[in-house]
């Protein structure tokens, strides 16, 4: 048989967070790395 | 001892941050009903147990084993490793359906702790993965596997349209088990060949930024992956191609786009199996509203994940909206086209 399934698409979680404000607060509780990205690219590759 | 084997990587979970598509299956006997994500970047079906005791699950619907007829025990504990923490649960074996297909004795995980808070908010309960069996935690067949032995599918093939448009769209992204649907792509179909049999893994031939080629010079490896929201790859590339569009990093890792400045932007071209793959600005940049304020974050990020063939990029749901994909387990093949 051939089966069609649908997919719904929702608002993502970052999407969610974002529009409430708490983004920035979630991924420093949880992604505190994130933060040291932003200057990832002025030290040495490795 | 719980069979744990190391998950992909640290990315993992944070990606579900991004993950949009999701579709109901039904388990057990009578039906209990659970939204997952069909990802082609993992190859275990999880859905939070009864007996599960993380804020995550309080939130979605739970499996109750003693209500299943066809329920069986296994009892081995199973843990997916995600960046945060480990996702532990126990096996189990039961009748799922999905969509029209019943598939019996199907190998899952009932999920009693979920790390971090990132479920929390998730509008899926689970995770259908359609990998390789290689890349599986949970002991036993995948989903799609269990298809082709149970011969519930006309061909070992199954196929994704995923849907730019905002919810209202119709229908905002399809999966077709067995077959391909025509109606929503622009043939022919471009086929490139599975590399490794885990994720779907293929040869990436370069990346062109405005017809330059600026990045895999000499070939890299790619995975498509619908679990994926974004287009993911080194580091190192990812920040030159994010100089190279005009994106700026804000302080939580995201870089930024002047929406009005899409159009004067390059876009961005993908060689796989010697065809050219182009996305313009409006593709490649996600938009998003805050309150009356329109942003644009580059649809780029970095992650680096090292395979035995070289670095991997993975072309997520800002690839997949414009090139229906179709996985060929009969033939380990990808196949692209416009969509």
């Amino acid at each position: 048989a051939v089966v069609r399934i649908p997919l719904r698409r929702a608002p993502s979680i970052r999407s969610q967070l974002r529009a409430d404000g708490l983004l920035e607060e979630f991924l420093r509780d949880h992604r505190p790395d994130m933060f040291s990205r932003r200057y990832a690219h002025c030290f040495p590759s490795g | 001892t719980p069979s744990l084997r190391l998950g992909r990587s640290s990315e993992r979970i944070y990606n579900f941050m991004d993950a949009q598509y999701y579709a109901d299956i039904r388990l057990g006997t009578p039906e209990q009903n659970f939204s997952v994500i069909f990802d082609t970047g993992s190859a275990d079906l999880w859905v939070p147990s009864s007996y599960c005791v993380s804020q995550a699950c309080a939130s979605h619907r739970r499996f109750m084993a003693f209500d299943s007829s066809t329920f069986h025990h296994d009892g081995r504990m199973f843990g997916i490793h995600y960046g945060s923490g480990h996702l532990l649960g126990v096996m189990a074996r039961d009748t799922l359906k999905v969509g029209g297909l019943t598939i019996l004795n199907q190998e899952f995980g009932e999920s009693v702790y979920e790390p971090g808070s990132t479920f929390v908010l998730a509008k899926f309960d689970g995770v259908l993965g359609m990998g390789y069996p290689a890349l599986a935690e949970i002991l036993g067949n995948p989903v799609f596997d269990n298809m082709l032995a149970q011969k519930t599918v006309d061909e070992p093939v199954f196929s994704f349209y995923l849907s730019r448009r905002t919810s209202g769209g119709n229908p905002e992204g399809e999966l077709m088990l067995g077959g391909t649907d025509e109606s929503m792509y622009i043939a022919p179909i471009h086929w490139i060949p599975v590399t490794a049999k885990g994720y779907w893994q293929i040869k990436l031939d370069s990346v062109a930024v405005q017809g330059v080629s600026s990045f895999c010079p000499r070939g890299c490896q790619a995975i498509v992956d619908t679990g994926t929201s974004l287009i993911t790859g080194p580091s190192h590339d990812i920040f030159n191609l994010q100089q190279l569009i005009g994106a700026t990093p804000t302080n939580i890792g995201e870089f930024l786009i002047d929406c009005a400045r899409l159009s004067s932007l390059p876009h961005v071209t993908f060689v796989l199996g010697g065809k050219e793959y182009t996305l313009t600005a409006e593709q490649y940049v996600r938009k998003e509203m805050l309150g009356d304020r329109e942003m644009c974050f580059s649809g780029f990020q970095s992650v680096d994940i090292l395979s035995p063939e070289g670095p991997l990029w993975i072309l997520g749901d800002v690839f997949l909206t414009e090139f229906y994909s179709v996985f060929d387990r009969g033939q380990d093949r990808v196949g692209l086209a416009p969509a």
